[in-house]
This record gives structure tokens, C-alpha cells and sequence, in this order.
């Protein structure tokens, strides 16, 4: 297990250092074992760099940088072992709107090798989306779901006046 | 192996039964504060073997089954499906010639738990190890929870170990 | 302190329970101490139900119920003591479209009492604001402020384009 | 009392002197993830007194000196000034004749502090004290950092006993 560890963790930390520079439009991310002697304990520790930033410690970080760097990870470890899907609950909630862009434009991507299913509040990764669960609560306490194929319906209010409490 | 569908009925808010089909692609879910969205995550994860109900923001595994809203009384039992489609990769052995693999859990109020495998009946362990070579295990990096996405980045070395030696 | 602590629990409970339904647009929230009869170490309990669910632990309630849940207590302690500020960074993010407009109505009415001061990406609680400072950084890792009047800018893409990486 | 204006220079990614003026009512602060917005609540922590360089996100008090980016070399001093305004209410007594206040923390790479409170050196336990009896004191419920909302919703009762305590 020495042997596939030292080779999935090679694997990922290349995809790492390819997604970060994309999901931030430059800067450069990788991964280093906090003891290489010791693969079978060995810790993870990552390090990022935003474009035009120096290196700092990733505690420093912006609430929108770590989500984000958080995020070209979790992307990283799909690329190397991808599996039957990928549930993402509101990972763009910390994010501006220029780096939701960017996110849901890499899942629309990331969909081609498996399925995404994101909940989202933002309008701009609803309207990436191929289709569109709404789930309301017409009788209150009471869960349903309403299937809207994305490329029918504008996401006008009518969509936002069937989701309104 | 791809997800397909998820039918959920009396687990939490889904007091009436409710059918997600999953096409390919991006399938986006949306909806107000409060609505639901999130205990569908919460179903998938229930369905895929999930033993503890604070990982499903419970305190014991009876909080998973509909507790009833202002004009509708409690239910007995909560019972989730989830049916996946063989595409060839990632289906463990004995399972390999089945075109689809329908995967259900049964809770009744009084503890009794059900668990089945394409209808017949089986153990939950039978349905964790299902999942458990597919990288969609309970703790895996495929199932990220709502404020949860910076928690790998803010994690001690050691946890973010067992993360890439799940998929290794 | 027994008297002073007893008397601030009482207060804030009472203008929790009205904070909280016009957060919510109905239901009922208020707490409660985990032990009356030792008032000196006794902790606080907070029970809340959103309209028309039935009453259940707040460990079930969603992240907007949550942060919702919270926002109410946090302004009824702010209402019994105002302080000479109050500060919230992204508390919306969480929140729905109809919940942020009830958020930043209420942000407003409260800044009647004491200043605050609101960290947020969302438009419409921008949009709420008296005035706005952009931080900036265009030279890469150095923060710089831009003064806009909300009044004056119309929140067009030019405060879009002024603010972008 | 009101808060009236906040002045940083070489305070976390604020290399060059930045002052922000608080009119009445709401101030809305926006921008790019990244460019310096919650690092504007650090300094308002720093200067009232905050002593753990934890809650400022760091892991020693010198990483919230500037610590240079690409084309800036790093700086040996951070300084920032709150100046608020006295309107009669919660000022406590021996600051009561004075129209404003100014108070300025400076931190030096070399380790040492200064303080000052309308320019005269001080203690930092005379800011402490000077802001605990106002509410807003570094533990207080007037300032939500980012991510924390729902804590005093998911923290133990007696945690949730402090803050009441606090506006007692
Ligand atoms: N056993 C149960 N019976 C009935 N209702 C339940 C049960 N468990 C949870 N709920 C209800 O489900 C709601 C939470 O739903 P959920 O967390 O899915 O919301 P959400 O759509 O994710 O919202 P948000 O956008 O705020 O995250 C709560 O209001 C809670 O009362
Ligand atoms: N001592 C320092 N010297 C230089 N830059 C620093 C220092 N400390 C923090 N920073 C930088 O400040 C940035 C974080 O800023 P901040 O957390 O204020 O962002 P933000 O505007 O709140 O973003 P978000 O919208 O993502 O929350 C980081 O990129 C970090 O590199
Ligand atoms: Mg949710
Ligand atoms: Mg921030």
C-alpha cells in the first residue's frame, strides 16, 4: 500500500498544480509530504499562491481563496480516480462572481467525465446547469420537486416565483 | 457505474414520495432557505451506508424519518432507493452483470431496519462494501456537505492523508 | 450579577421572540436556561420553529434557517445593548434571495440605532447600502479603497468592472 | 459613541496607508474574493485590542505585519488608528470630555508594541479596558467574522450564557 500511496499522491499533485492556475487564472499550487521517509504516516500539507501574491501560509488566506483552493483539489483527486458522481452543497456561496464563472465553468467540464449535482442560490451556476431540480415547499413542512430542463425555461421569476416560499 | 435516480419517501421533509432522475451532465438544485435541498444529500448519503446520524445533523437515526409539519402527522418509516446504471467501470464483481443496481433502505420508528440490493434482501454491510471500491463511500472527497468545502484545506496533515489514500 | 444577568435574559428573550418572526415572516422562537435555579452557571437553550414546521431541534434546520436563526438573537443582544457599531462579514452568503432582501431591510432599520457595517458579493444587499467602499487590488497583493456614494453610482457594471481582479 | 474613521498602513495586504471614513447609517464593503475585505475587520480586532494572533488568522502577531507581494518587499512596522466619535453614551468616564478619541496600535517586526490613546502612550490593557465596558470588546456579538454566523446557534448552552453575560 507504500507503493499505491506514493504513486496516487505523485498523480494528484500533478492535476493539482494543473487545475489551481485555471480556477485562479494563474498563480501556482502543489502538495508536499510533512515526512517523505515515512510514506505510511506521512501528513499532506498543501501550498498555494495566488496570482501576484507571495507565499504565505494557506491560514491567510481569503474565505473565497480557501474555498476555492479547496475546490481545484477535491477536482484534482476526481481527475486521478473519478467516481459515479460528485455532490457539491452550495460551494459557491463564498465566491465573487467572477470566480463563480469560473467554477461552474470547470464542472460543466468535470461533467463529461461523471455527473455533477450542485445546489446553488446563484443564478449564474443555475443557468450552467443541463437541468434543474427546484425543490419547494407549497404545503409548508412538506418537500416536493418541480424537473425544469434548463434550456426551456429563461430563469426568469417564473422559475423564481414557483421556488418562493 | 453513473447514479440514475433517487426516489425518497418519508425521510425527513419528504413526507410524499419524491423521484430525482439524474441525467448526464450538470443537474443544478435549487429552492428557498429551509426547503429541502440539502436532505436530499442527506438521503444519498443514508442510502449509501451512512451509520451516524450526526453526520445526517440527527441525534439518534430516528430524527431521519418525517416528523411531521403543521397539518400532517408523523410518519413510521423512511425508505430511500437509489438505482445506479453498470456502464462497466467501477462495479465491484459479483454485481458486474447487472444492467442496473437498485440499492434501498428501510427505517421503521420502532429501530427495525431494512436494507436490499436489487430487491433481495441483504446486510448493511453488504451495501457499504458496494460502495466502498466506487470512491462514493460515506467519507469520501465525492459528497461535499454545505460549509464544508474549506475543511480540507483547513485540516491537520494527517487527516488529509486518509483523503488521498482513499483514492489512491 | 445574578440580578443583572437574570434581567439582560429576560430582555433579550423577549425581543428575540419578535425579531425572529419578522426575520422569518412568521413562526416563533425564544430560549430558555438549561438550569433555572442556578443562575450563575446555568446555560442558555434556544429553541426555534420557522412557519409552519413543527417545532424540532436546531441541529436539523438548514444553513439559512441557521444563520437566519442566529441573525435574530445576535440583533435582539444588540437591540437590549446597542454598541457603537456592529460589523458583519458575508452573513448572506447562506441566505436566499427573498431572505437577503429581509436581512438588509432589517440591517437598515437597525442602523437607526448604531452604525453598521456589512462585508457582502450580493447585490441587493449592496444595493441597501448608505455608502460603499470597493477594496481593490490592482497592483497584485496590495489592498487599495474606493469611496462610492450608492446614491450616485447606479450599481452598474462600472462598479463591476472597478472592482474586478 | 460612534465610530468615525479607521486608518492602516502596513497592516496585513494594506502596504499603503488606506483610510476608511464611517458616515451614519449602513457601510457596505465589496470586492474580489481576496483583495483585503475581512482583512479590514482584522484591523479593527487588532486596534481594539485583540492578543491572539489566531483570531486574526495567523500563527504569530508579526503575520499581520505586511509581509510583501511581488513587486513590494515586505515592511517592518504595522500601525492602525480608530477614531471614534463621543456622543455621550457608553464613554467610559475618564475619556467622557473629549470630543474624539483616537486610539493607535503599532506593531514592529523586531517584536515591539506601542500604543497610544490621542496620541499619548498607553497600555494595552488601558484599550481593553477602555472598550470592554462598550460592547464591542473582541469577544462580543458585534463583530460576526466571516463563516462564524451560525456558531452561537450550534455552540454548547453555556457558551451561548457568555454572550448574554456580556450585554448584561
Ligand atoms: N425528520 C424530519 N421531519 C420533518 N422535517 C424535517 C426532518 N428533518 C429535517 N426536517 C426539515 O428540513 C428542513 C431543512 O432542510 P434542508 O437542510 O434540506 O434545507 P435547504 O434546502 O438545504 O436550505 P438552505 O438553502 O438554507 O441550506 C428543516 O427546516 C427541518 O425542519
Ligand atoms: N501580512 C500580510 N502581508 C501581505 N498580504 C497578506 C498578509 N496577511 C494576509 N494577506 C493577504 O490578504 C489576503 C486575504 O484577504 P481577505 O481575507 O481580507 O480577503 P477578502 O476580501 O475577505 O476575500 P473573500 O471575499 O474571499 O472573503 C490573502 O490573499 C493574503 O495573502
Ligand atoms: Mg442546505
Ligand atoms: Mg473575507
Amino acid at each position: 500500500t507504500k507503493q499505491r500511496f506514493e504513486e496516487a499522491f505523485r498523480a494528484i499533485n500533478e492535476r493539482f498544480s494543473q487545475v489551481f492556475p485555471r480556477l485562479f487564472r494563474g498563480g501556482k499550487a502543489w502538495l508536499e509530504l510533512t515526512d517523505p521517509n515515512d510514506l505510511l504516516n506521512s501528513g499532506v500539507e498543501i501550498f498555494a499562491q495566488p496570482p501576484g501574491k507571495k507565499l504565505a501560509s494557506i491560514a491567510l488566506m481569503s474565505g473565497g481563496e480557501k474555498a476555492l483552493t479547496a475546490t481545484s483539489l477535491i477536482f484534482a483527486i476526481f481527475l486521478i480516480k473519478p467516481s459515479p458522481f460528485c455532490l457539491l452543497d452550495e460551494v459557491d456561496a463564498p465566491l465573487d462572481e467572477a470566480n463563480v464563472d469560473r467554477f461552474s465553468l470547470m464542472v460543466q467540464e468535470m461533467s463529461k467525465i461523471s455527473q455533477f449535482i450542485v445546489i446553488t442560490h446563484n443564478r449564474r451556476t443555475m443557468e450552467k446547469s443541463d437541468q434543474l431540480y427546484g425543490v419547494t415547499m407549497e404545503q409548508p413542512g412538506i418537500s416536493k420537486t418541480v424537473h425544469v430542463r434548463v434550456k426551456e425555461a429563461s430563469l426568469s421569476t417564473n422559475l423564481g416565483s414557483e421556488m418562493a416560499y | 457505474m453513473r447514479i440514475k435516480k433517487l426516489e425518497i419517501f418519508g425521510f425527513k421533509s419528504f413526507a410524499d414520495r419524491v423521484v430525482i432522475n439524474f441525467d448526464a451532465g450538470v443537474t443544478g438544485i435549487v429552492g428557498p432557505n429551509g426547503c429541502g435541498k440539502s436532505n436530499v444529500v442527506d438521503a444519498l448519503r443514508w442510502v449509501m451506508g451512512e451509520q451516524n446520524a450526526k453526520h445526517l445533523r440527527g441525534d439518534q437515526m430516528q430524527d431521519i424519518i418525517f416528523n411531521g409539519s403543521q397539518t400532517r402527522g408523523a410518519m413510521g418509516l423512511a425508505e430511500v432507493t437509489l438505482t445506479l446504471e453498470n456502464d462497466g467501470q467501477l462495479v465491484p464483481q459479483e454485481y458486474a452483470h447487472f444492467e442496473e443496481i437498485e440499492v434501498t433502505r428501510r427505517l421503521y420508528r420502532n429501530g427495525n431496519s431494512e436494507y436490499e440490493i436489487n430487491k433481495r434482501e441483504c446486510r448493511l454491510r453488504d451495501i457499504t462494501e458496494f460502495f466502498l471500491g466506487t470512491g462514493v463511500g460515506t467519507k469520501a472527497y465525492s459528497i461535499i456537505e454545505q460549509g464544508r468545502v474549506s475543511s480540507i484545506v483547513q485540516a491537520k496533515p494527517e487527516e488529509r492523508r486518509q483523503i488521498i489514500e482513499e483514492a489512491a
